[in-house]
């Protein structure tokens, strides 16, 4: 049980830009804050910019809760696989 | 690719499309499995500086340099985050870290869409001629997000921003997943932020065919492409003991067979196993096999695996037999044994002189290819079929395009089969899905796009749609291969792409950003999911009645819902639902007038008004159709053509009926 509370899903989070605080310039250090304040060891795969505002990342399902309940955060999608037609 | 530019009639207008500058100033951008540089239809002889709009880069990785890229291949990136998070790290071994395609898909795509001329192409002799892309003059860029273990919706994303920052005109996507709401489809969230830049999207319809609802890929703002077959054939003739001939395909090119007949055995006699037929791997029994032809069934496993594990059993040669799912659909493969593939009623013959003769013999002798072949094009019976369902107002697949058999440039870090043991190296292959029909569009969207640079990605694709034809010359409906009977517009779409008559379409249906948001407000899109697909907040206007039928699209699909009167169907309930849809002129001014065609008489459709004059250039008129039927059997589906025409031009929309 302790094992599967450990293992980490790779999610895509969408962030609300608009809910952005002033304190921050930039919106990649607002979600590089948001999962640290829920996580000490989550890496950021990638930014995005232009197709959605948010981020990649790796999260048990207890940091994954806890970053849905920050402000801003609008949607956590667990990844999918597509295949090659 | 070879073949399909005189098919698409490509070689009548070669005077003024490819050698147009314009074109070189196209950038097609293909989310794959990366490209082989070395490709020769990766030459970029002839062409002028790299566009100074490009932003895009050639990152450097395993076995691909800053000299990889050139100025045909002007940008290469690779993703690999979200798919090494999930499954561990890449191994180097088998993959390149790196924009290097190991895989030949992402070569195939990308030369299908935009690949330089190559003469003298061929795959063992087989389609040649001289190869080269839809679009042969303008530029690619490769977004490598697709792995050995697939492609995944991180890196997809970030492939896609990428492409979008860096600068591409058309994005082609031959990858799919599940059907989801748009809102949670990574592929529909960054089409639509494409489409919103003026990027066209093209994408694959799947190859879940021909089962119905089996479409990926459905957003009104995706250009959504399935599989019709070219008019080339590749003959490989089974001939039985009894004196029978049969006339299957295949790209076997090593020795060829005795003229003598072989002994011939049913792969479900030649097994232990339940499913023996299937020739899966180490199913087969070794003495009941060894210097036998194999008659194997087609399905479960790959169609190349199962020449292997005939040849690895000692078999010399097999049959691969067709069942239900495909019809006579014939797909040829570079098998590695003489092999050849048979259509279901052949097989079935086969199989039945098979269990009748005590001594059962074969021989296979080869044809190499043959063009000309009639009826052409038929729908692919692997193409993925209507009805949407996620939206079903709202028809896909858009179009057809070839996607069978289709020749063009391969990785050489893979044989033409992509099998381990196949160590074959080509320059090209040829393959099949809607894998190869979706570049073909978007090099043809590419090519249309230079030559009307001001055309948002809506108006070239309704130029490619109501242009697309769904009849031969004889008048008869285009074939659909899983049935051998008339396809319909749940099967076509549109109808076959056209792209000569895509150039001057007359009139066109065309979509802005914000008709695509008042879309999702007929879908009662809270606010969460319009951030989440349109990076927006909206609030959709309380006082206006927004319809998913009033959204300008190029075709309509009309699901009817029975109606139900004191807990029964009635049959006397009458729908009606009207759609509203506006034309923009594109040509010289005109008068158009409308005529519809259908297959059943229980819908009357009205046009109002029946005529539309055009006096200037990018004037709109606005139409009405109202479609009114009486309450049918849940279940029934019929189909309509509506067309616009000033005795020049040609606007047509298939329009399907569904009740449900």
């Amino acid at each position: 049980e302790e094992q599967l509370k450990m293992e980490k899903t790779t999610y895509i989070v969408h962030m609300a830009k608009s809910q952005m605080p002033a304190t921050f310039d930039e919106h990649a250090h607002w979600y590089a804050s948001s999962l640290e304040s829920v996580s000490d060891s989550a890496e950021m795969l990638y930014t995005y910019d232009n197709v959605i505002h948010g981020f990649s990342t790796r999260l048990t399902d207890q940091e994954a809760k806890s970053l849905e309940g920050l402000p801003g955060i609008l949607a956590i999608l667990p990844q999918v696989r597509y295949e090659l037609h | 690719t070879t073949r399909t530019p005189l098919f698409l009639g490509l070689d009548r207008n070669d005077g003024f499309i490819p050698q147009s500058d314009s074109t070189g100033e196209m950038i097609v951008g293909v989310l794959d499995t990366g490209a082989w540089p070395e490709s020769q239809s990766f030459d970029d002889k002839g062409l002028g500086a790299v566009p100074s709009n490009w932003k895009g880069q050639c990152e450097v990785g395993k076995n691909f340099n800053f000299s990889s890229c050139n100025r045909k291949l002007i940008g290469a990136r690779f993703f690999s985050k979200g798919y090494e998070a999930t499954l561990g790290p890449i191994d180097e071994t088998k993959e390149s870290k790196s924009p290097r395609d190991d895989d030949g898909h992402g070569t195939h795509t990308s030369t299908t869409a935009a690949g330089s001329v190559v003469e003298g192409a061929s795959l063992f002799g087989y389609a040649a001629g001289a190869a080269r892309g839809m679009a042969a003059r303008a530029r690619v860029a490769t977004y490598k997000v697709c792995w050995l273990g697939g492609c995944f919706s991180a890196d997809i994303l970030a492939g896609m921003d990428k492409a979008i920052e860096d600068g591409v005109n058309v994005i082609s996507m031959s990858l799919g997943g599940g059907m989801t709401d748009y809102y949670r489809d990574s592929l529909a969230i960054g089409a639509f932020s494409a489409m919103e830049r003026g990027i066209l999207v093209s994408c694959s319809a799947g190859n879940a065919g021909p089962s119905s609802f089996s479409l990926s890929n459905v957003a009104p703002w995706i250009t959504t492409v399935g599989a019709g077959t070219l008019d080339r054939d590749f003959p490989a003739y089974v001939t039985l003991g009894n004196g029978k001939n049969f006339s299957g395909v295949s790209l076997y090119s090593g020795k060829p067979l005795s003229d003598s007949l072989l002994p011939l055995i049913y792969a479900g006699n030649a097994s232990n196993f339940s499913n023996g037929n299937l020739c899966m791997k180490g199913t087969l029994i070794p003495s009941k096999v060894a210097g036998k032809i194999v008659l194997c069934d087609r399905g479960v496993n790959a169609r190349v695996q199962k020449g292997t594990v005939v040849k690895e059993a000692g078999g010399v040669g097999m049959i691969l037999a067709n069942t239900e799912a495909n019809g006579e659909e014939l797909v040829a493969d570079a098998h590695l044994l003489p092999a050849s593939a048979v259509g279901q009623s052949d097989g079935d013959i086969i199989k039945r002189y098979l269990s009748s003769d005590a001594n059962p013999t074969a021989t296979i002798t080869f044809a190499g290819t043959k063009v000309g072949i009639q009826p052409s094009p038929v729908v692919a019976a692997f193409s993925s079929r209507g009805p949407n369902s996620i939206t079903p107002d709202i028809l896909k697949p858009d179009v057809i395009a070839p996607g069978v058999n289709i020749l063009a440039g391969w990785t050489g870090a893979a044989g033409p089969t992509g099998l381990a043991v196949d160590t074959r190296r080509v320059g090209f292959n040829i393959i099949s899905g809607t894998s190869m029909s979706c570049p073909h569009v978007s090099g043809l969207a590419a090519m249309i796009k230079a030559v009307h640079p001001d055309w948002s990605p809506a108006a070239v694709r309704s130029a490619l749609m109501t242009t697309a034809y769904n009849t031969y010359k004889t008048g008869a409906m285009i074939q659909d291969i899983a049935t051998g009977k008339a396809s319909t517009p749940f099967d076509h779409g549109s109808g076959h792409v056209d792209p000569v008559s895509a150039l001057d379409p007359g009139l066109v249906y065309d979509l802005a950003v914000e008709d695509y948001i008042g879309f999702l407000c007929a879908l009662n899109y809270s606010q969460v999911q319009f951030t989440l697909l349109a990076r927006r907040n909206f609030t959709c206007d309380p006082s206006k009645k927004y319809s998913v039928t009033d959204l300008n699209y190029p075709s309509f699909a009309v699901p009817f819902e029975t109606a139900i009167e004191g807990g029964g169907a009635s049959a006397s309930a009458t729908s009606v639902v009207k759609h509203t849809r506006t034309l923009t002129n594109v040509g010289s001014p005109a008068t158009y007038k409308v005529s519809v065609s259908s297959e059943t008489r229980s819908v009357k459709i009205a046009v109002q008004p029946e005529s539309l004059t055009f006096s200037s250039p990018n004037e709109k008129k606005t139409y009405t159709v109202t479609f009114t039927t009486p309450s049918m059997p849940s279940g029934t589906t019929s189909f309509a053509r509506l067309e616009w025409s000033d005795g020049k031009h040609i606007v047509g929309s298939p329009i399907a009926f569904t009740w449900t």
